[in-house]
């Protein structure tokens, strides 16, 4: 089926995600299945580069470029417009972004993430607390129902949304577009609850152990020296070097995603992390 | 100030933490191929520690567990506002000489959210549900039995979950919760929101999962539910964290249900503040791209 589909589609057609790049995160993930032993993570990570950085970094050089020859072309006419070319501005708001955590399972090194996010503002906005328009137990009660009428109303199996369409009803589990009057939220312009920056915390086991073995042989009995060696500790914040982020904004995200596609040394560090520091290599 | 008379100190932090996998059956100076279960060890590589070593293939010591904890309540517990959790708190099934059964899923799960209520709640009041720290669980693909497998309910598995999450999950949403398992919790109440998703139902691994295309498939009504919920929320100029075990990557959900969420999270993107995962234990991020997924839906169209 991969095989057919590249040969149909070359191996990067338009827009095509294709989905069986990601097949060694499956396996990966199948592999692992039984156990928290580490299989093919490299080769995952690689193809998250490939998938997503790659293309979102090769979308942004062809949208600057664009941008680039139209104001080189408009040069004349108007320089009062020779701004330095804004890469992708405007066009962040179509990506979502998905953070998959580091686990404390020693599949790596254990770790958590402790997110930092923006409360200012907040006392003065509280006073509109109480105007609900509706309490949560009615919308709940009214939600049954209406879930109910939803799926009572003709099955239709075969072909789905086109099907769904043709008969003029709608599939209530694709959503409507965004309004267009509403405001992009915390994820796209700096405002209340908007994410600022991330501590990464782990625990390195070798130099626990390491540890907590001198401790034992310092006469220590097991609990003192467990208390003694046990430790979390940072191991980077999102503002960090060597690509630290000014906040985490989607356009962060993209920002960051385009230097990784381009920058090997950035990469290297990047995958350290992802790995949690353990050394990781497939 | 919240209702009640009752106050809160934010913090602006908040902890997300996932796949603790717990193993009871690990013991300290066995051997790392025998899942650090039993063995003598052949060598000092093969030798289990007390808190585990990285990539070798065990869970999670208990002692790692609870140390774990137990500096999270040290050094954090004061400094968060509330706390993603995002599932598998069970050891793998990884032993043929000790198969996990159900009622040690169960077992080990009500264990673990006991654990968490203790930390995180509220010492002084006797109401159980008064937490000084949120927390807002939601469930992994080795929190079900059998692995992977889990149906919407009610059935044995919902109820169990609602009884072991009854602290966590709002009262008035246990009932659509012993059904979908999804729910949210107003972590600032009227202001933010932080949804635990079920992600199993729309988990390519989980059998029962086909398609999200029929309405009697989980994961077409867990979209719908989602749908409402997050309608509700724009009404209420409420902004929202989505949570969940399984992070939405086209090889982990099925291939519509995967476009449908996407295009969820991007729709709704005026309140959606972002998405915590767990399952694939590599820190790392994804950009969920809307206008692919609008593609993929109007060519299966």
């Amino acid at each position: 089926s991969k095989a057919f589909n590249e040969k149909k589609n070359g191996e990067f057609g338009d827009d095509d995600d294709s989905d069986d790049v990601l097949d060694s995160a499956v396996e990966a993930s199948d592999a692992r299945i039984m156990g928290a032993k580490p299989v093919n993570k490299v080769a995952y990570i690689e193809k998250v580069r490939e998938t997503y950085y790659n293309k979102i970094a090769s979308k942004a050089s062809s949208f600057a470029s664009r941008r680039s020859r139209k104001k080189h072309k408009n040069k004349n006419k108007n320089d009062k417009n020779n701004k330095k070319p804004t890469h992708y501005k405007g066009k962040v708001d179509r990506y979502s972004i998905v953070t998959v955590a580091g686990s404390v399972i020693p599949t790596f090194n254990p770790a958590f993430r402790v997110w930092e996010y923006n409360i200012s503002g907040l006392e003065s906005s509280c006073s509109t607390n109480a105007m609900h328009t509706q309490e949560w137990g009615t919308f709940f009660d009214n939600l049954e129902t209406k879930i109910e009428q939803d799926l009572m109303e003709e099955e239709n199996t075969f072909g789905w949304a086109g099907a769904l369409w043709r008969s003029g009803k709608i599939d209530k589990t694709i959503p409507s577009r965004m309004p267009t009057d509403l405001p992009l939220g915390p994820a796209y312009t700096p405002q209340l609850f908007t994410p600022t920056r991330f501590v990464q915390y782990y625990a390195d086991l070798k130099d626990i152990e390491r540890k907590y073995s001198q401790a034992l042989d310092d006469g220590l009995n097991e609990e003192e020296a467990a208390a003694k060696a046990f430790a979390y500790q940072v191991e980077y914040s999102s503002d960090d070097a060597p690509y630290p982020m000014k906040s985490l904004l989607t356009k962060d995200y993209i920002d960051l995603a385009v230097e990784l596609a381009y920058n090997e040394t950035l990469w290297t560090k990047f995958t350290e992390r992802a790995f949690l520091s353990s050394g990781y290599d497939d | 100030q919240l209702s009640g008379g009752k106050s809160k100190t934010l913090r602006g932090r908040f902890l997300h933490i996932t796949d603790i996998h717990p193993d009871p059956f690990y013991k300290t100076g066995t051997s790392v191929a025998q899942m650090c279960h039993r063995g003598k060890p052949e060598d000092k590589s093969d030798r289990a520690p007390r808190f585990g070593t990285a990539m070798n293939g065990c869970d999670s010591s208990m002692d790692l567990m609870e140390y774990t904890l137990k500096w999270v309540e040290d050094n954090l517990r004061d400094q968060i506002d509330f706390v993603v959790w995002t599932g598998d708190n069970i050891r793998h099934d990884n032993d043929r000489r000790n198969p996990r059964t159900e009622s040690q899923i169960f077992d080990l799960n009500a264990q673990m959210a006991q654990r968490f209520e203790k930390i995180f709640r509220n010492p002084d009041n006797i109401d159980p549900r008064d937490f000084d720290v949120e927390v807002i669980p939601s469930l992994g693909n080795n929190d079900v039995f059998p692995h992977n497998l889990f149906s919407l309910g009610p059935t044995l598995q919902t109820r169990e979950l609602t009884n072991m999450w009854s602290n966590f999950v709002p009262q008035e949403q246990q009932r659509a919760f012993a059904r979908g398992t999804s729910y949210f919790v107003e972590v600032i109440p009227g202001k933010l929101a932080v949804l635990s998703i079920e992600t199993l139902y729309l988990y390519k691994a989980n059998p029962l999962v086909d398609t999200c295309n029929s309405k009697k498939e989980p994961g077409y009504q867990l979209l719908l539910w989602l749908g409402y919920v997050l309608e509700e929320l724009r009404s209420r100029n409420m902004k929202v964290w989505l949570t969940g075990h399984v992070p939405p990557l086209p090889k982990n959900y099925d291939g519509n249900c995967f476009h449908k969420y996407t295009l969820w999270t991007n729709e709704y993107r005026d309140i959606i503040i972002g998405g915590l995962y767990g399952h694939m234990n590599i820190d790392h991020f994804i950009p969920l791209d809307a206008k692919k997924s609008w593609k993929a839906i109007e060519k299966s169209n």
